[in-house]
């Protein structure tokens, strides 16, 4: 057992938990609820039941929140960096206990850094979970902003909990949901049929995405970034459907369904999301395929089911004649473009598991890849 | 979000401190990290490898931005691999 060489798992289904002190950023009401659903989220997979205690009575987790040295030789170092640490089962009076370094700015949401996140992943180590490397996991040691009510607990935090204390009784009903997101894992990425939901340059970096993931292809580094999109924009939706960047503006557009967020950084700008309406798309469309910028022209190509529009960015107005139909004027690409982007004078346009190089002026197919070329599969 | 540091003593000092603490690199062998010699020894090499594995970076046994960036980002207190 390495993380915790002195424990091994609770010998009791019963356990209690005690609030020793509250946060002055939230509301103790607040506390109160973040540190339920945080147990809420092992109990709701093992057989396990939390019982809160008060005043003086002994607990089997002693919750606090403390700065700098706390009286247990492991310091907190101020804002960021160590958020928390929690002790493994054990018969020795810290055994469980999970600290808060009050140095964060804990909160309910995402605006600082969120106490429920946080906790679960402690009482996962006072139930007796080490770290765990599996990207997207909660027991992965790096905090990743992630939007409490899309939230669900990794499959490999589960098997490693229930390998502990075993299977809840009505976990059959629950762990469908429990277990079906993030979508996406790493073993995908050289998959010869993947497919991705939406594909841009950033910072002249090329990013794709799909479902909560993205993958990050960096060209002054080797190597493929695999990272949940929420770790950079924490209040993105998963399943983006199209994206693009105008580079001039240091900004990249994002969509899904209806809404589209201008993101620049890490931060979305203020005013969205916006209706892709206000882009003077017609009430019939309903969400956007694909979108590529041309910085040669400034123009960007949007796709919709058959059809493409093309929008000038200096005037900010879609152009005249326009829907235009994809499979007459990209011969070979065909009906549909599900993700697209521009990159050293070429459009790559992705459809299922093929990449089409495209020369944007005769728009004529020059080449044909695999969709996951960029990933150094 | 892309950005290329460069890596100076602070990156170095940064990194012993991280490995020590998560990855238990013994204060002896992190003097090497206090001259700005890459050629670190064989168990700094390794705690480097052991931590670009557990991140799923590229395994290089060096200290390169994708390295740093995973260092500078908050996280739990408690280690990665035993002491």
């Amino acid at each position: 057992y390495i993380a915790f060489p002195w424990s091994s798992k609770w010998g009791k289904k019963v356990l209690t938990y005690r609030i020793l002190n509250y946060t002055p950023d939230m509301d103790p009401d607040e506390v109160d609820r973040a540190i339920e659903r945080a147990l809420k989220v092992w109990s709701d997979v093992t057989p396990l039941t939390f019982i809160k205690v008060y005043g003086g009575d002994e607990a089997d987790i002693k919750i606090s929140f403390a700065s700098g040295y706390h009286n247990d030789f492991y310091p907190f170092d101020g804002p960021h960096g160590i958020l928390a640490h929690a002790y493994g089962p054990t018969d020795d009076p810290i055994g469980g206990d999970a600290h808060f370094d009050e140095d964060e700015y804990w909160t309910k949401d995402l605006k600082g850094i969120n106490l429920f996140l946080v906790a679960a992943h402690e009482f996962g180590h006072s139930l007796g979970l080490n770290h765990s490397s599996v990207l997207g996991s909660l027991m992965h040691p790096v905090y990743t902003p992630t939007d409490r009510r899309k939230f669900k607990l990794h499959q490999d935090d589960i098997v490693r909990i229930q390998n502990l204390y075993g299977v809840c009784v009505s976990e059959k009903t629950t762990s469908t949901s429990l277990t079906q997101a993030p979508t996406s894992s790493t073993t995908t990425t050289c998959a010869h049929n993947l497919k991705f939901d939406a594909a841009t340059t950033l910072r002249g970096e090329i990013f794709f995405f799909k479902d909560s993931y993205l993958w990050r292809k960096r060209f002054y580094t080797p190597g493929i970034d695999h990272l949940l999109i929420t770790s950079f924009w924490p209040t993105l939706p998963s399943g983006l459907q199209a994206a693009y960047e105008v580079n001039e503006e240091d900004v990249m557009l994002l969509f899904k369904g209806n809404q589209y967020w201008a993101i620049r950084g890490y931060d979305v700008l203020p005013g969205f999301p916006k209706e892709i309406h206000t882009l003077g798309f017609p009430g019939s469309i309903k969400r956007i395929d694909a979108a590529v910028y041309n910085r040669d022209t400034r123009k960007t190509y949007f796709f919709s089911g058959p059809n493409y529009w093309s929008y000038d960015e200096v005037s900010k107005s879609m152009e005249k004649g326009y829907p235009k139909r994809i499979a007459i004027n990209f011969p070979r690409v065909g009906r549909r473009v599900d993700a697209a982007f521009y990159y050293k004078g070429r459009f790559y346009f992705f459809r299922g598991s093929k990449q089409f190089e495209i020369d944007p002026k005769s728009k004529r197919v020059i080449n044909v890849l695999k969709s996951n070329s960029w990933l150094d599969c | 979000l892309p950005i290329i540091p460069e890596i100076g003593e602070d990156d170095i000092e940064i990194a012993q401190k991280y490995l020590e603490k998560y990855y238990n690199l013994k204060q002896k062998e992190a003097l090497f990290f206090r001259t700005k010699d890459t050629n670190f020894t064989n168990s700094i090499t390794d705690k480097i490898q052991e931590m670009q594995a557990f991140f799923g970076l590229q395994v290089t046994g060096k200290l390169d931005s994708n390295i740093l960036e995973v260092m500078g980002k908050p996280r739990c207190g408690m280690p990665d691999v035993g002491q």
